[in-house]
């Protein structure tokens, strides 16, 4: 799975997910990527979201929308919005993976619980291109 | 005023030690290529929505990541992806799921989404409304890769499915 949020000049948000599934997938399984609200949110008013990981799980907790609600009704940050979601409801469920997150000031959260994910991040403040795999 | 921009390449269970010095640069010098692309349309005042856009199709279009080309193959050996891109200033939504032969499916994403009729295509109704946008179409071998066919026949063998990131985790 791959995926992008964005942050623009005009102060809008946007976010995008796409794959090719899980190896060996049969019955037409989908998973979370192409499900608004679960693999892929974006709204002005809380943050842009793009999942990735065990799509079942990914469904099941909708994590985008839950995230950016966290932040909308339960006027929590960015970090502590994707911490609870990752780290306690997504580890209780078992559902192993991450996100990339970011938020109407800029502020950006690549937050998971499995080994690793791979990410990059940048911004108009940074001239870096951060990319790092691990923990 | 300013931008900021985040990618992923996907997330899993593959330890550091699966992971090799040579394949671990490949992944690095991708990623950043994709970040480079998105930032120059950001700083040049690019739209959020354009920059995921761009972003996601650079993903698909490198086999070492699970999307489009370098895509994992289903049981039957077929490659169905799925995608979706949404905006924060309109709430407008794309989505399609099941797709086939399309090279890049968030270009195909996008166009739902900038159709108001829709917001969720699937499988061969989704392939017919890419037709009448003239979206890229190629055959399968164009998807093929090496390593996903090997993960493919791993996983067939115990008959369960693995995200594409397990080096030997498999999932039931």
């Amino acid at each position: 799975t791959v995926g992008a949020v964005a942050l623009d000049l005009d102060g809008n948000l946007a976010a995008a997910t796409s794959t090719g599934g899980l190896v060996n997938k049969r019955f037409g399984r989908l998973g979370d990527s192409s499900v608004i609200g679960s693999g892929t949110y974006a709204s002005n008013d809380s943050c842009a979201v793009s999942c990735t990981g065990y799509g079942e799980f990914f469904l099941k907790a909708t994590v985008a929308r839950d995230i950016a609600a966290h932040m909308e009704f339960g006027q929590r940050k960015l970090k502590e919005a994707t911490d609870i979601v990752v780290h306690d409801k997504l580890v209780k469920m078992q559902g192993e993976g991450g996100v990339i997150a970011i938020d109407h000031q800029g502020n950006i959260e690549l937050s998971f619980n499995s080994e690793g994910m791979y990410r990059g991040w940048t911004s108009s403040d940074d001239e870096q291109l951060n990319i790092a795999i691990f923990k | 005023n300013k931008f900021a921009l985040a990618i992923h390449g996907g997330a899993g269970t593959l330890l550091p030690s699966e992971i090799t010095p040579q394949k671990e640069a490949e992944i690095n010098t991708a990623l950043q290529g994709v970040l480079y692309a998105a930032k120059k349309c950001l700083s040049e005042g690019g739209s959020a929505l354009e920059a995921v856009e761009i972003a996601v199709t650079a993903l698909e279009d490198c086999p070492l990541f699970n999307a489009g080309k370098g895509a994992v193959m289903a049981h039957d050996g077929s490659y169905e992806m799925e995608a979706s891109i949404m905006s924060g200033e309109t709430l407008e939504a794309g989505a399609v799921a099941g797709i086939r032969h399309i090279k890049n499916p968030i270009q195909l994403a996008r166009k739902i989404h900038d159709d108001e009729d829709f917001v969720y295509l699937h499988g061969k109704g989704a392939l017919d409304y890419a037709r009448d946008y003239d979206l890229e179409e190629v055959e399968d071998d164009y998807f093929f890769t090496e390593s996903r066919h090997k993960q493919w026949l791993l996983a067939r063998e115990t008959n369960q499915m693995l995200v594409d990131h397990d080096g030997e985790r498999k999932f039931g």
